[in-house]
């Protein structure tokens, strides 16, 4: 755990519940992806089964539970709860268009051939480009909100710290994961947009 | 290569 790796994970709680609390403090989910939420907790849940197998901190186990249960907390206002204020006609990114070749490239480029590394290979794949839908009803309805605009500054801000964490790791621990850094890269490249 | 046991990153 280093400086960059920590921040890096409070900016991205931070995004998490900056979107939660917009949604739920004005009762409304105008202009905010609901695919683009749905993609995230698809990334949390497929990421995150090896909280079934595997122990490595009470840190790491808490942030885990907490991102999957505020990304399905968010789906469940914007598709149930606020739903008549979900702006369905604009959010018309074909999300199988990500999923499939996403999926696809999961099986064929992976660190090992095994349902639970083929799945955390997909969740990151697919959250480098889970934004788009996003970033597409953005670029249909004009202009973002200002609230809208700060939980994407903290997801990019999110990426680009886990950027230095990886530098960090490769010369202080000789850690280096091919496959985290190239998505991490293409990620925070689509945020700067 | 990296084992799912090892990606102590979230």
């Amino acid at each position: 755990m280093n400086v960059f790796r920590l921040t890096g994970d409070l900016s991205h709680l931070a995004a998490i519940i900056i979107l939660l609390l917009k949604i739920w403090k004005t009762r409304s989910c105008a202009g905010i992806s609901g695919k683009s939420q749905i993609l995230f907790a698809l990334v949390f849940t497929t990421r995150y089964l090896d909280l079934l197998t595997s122990f490595i901190s009470l840190y790491n186990t808490s942030m885990k539970v907490i991102y999957i249960g505020c990304s399905y907390a968010t789906v469940y206002l914007i598709y149930m709860k606020f739903r008549a204020t979900y702006d369905g006609n604009h959010d018309s990114f074909r999300v199988e268009f990500l999923v499939v070749p996403v999926g696809g490239l999961a099986v064929l480029i992976n660190h090992d051939f095994s349902p639970l590394e083929i799945l955390w290979t997909f969740s990151i794949y697919l959250e480098s480009v889970a934004i788009l839908p996003q970033l597409f009803m953005i670029s249909k309805t004009g202009e973002a909100e200002t609230i809208t605009t700060h939980y994407l500054f903290c997801l990019g801000l999110y990426r680009a710290l886990y950027l230095f964490n990886w530098i960090w790791r490769y010369y202080f621990e000789g850690f280096f994961d091919m496959i985290a850094i190239v998505a991490g890269v293409v990620q925070t490249v689509l945020y700067c947009d | 290569g990296m084992r799912v046991e090892e990606h102590d990153e979230l």
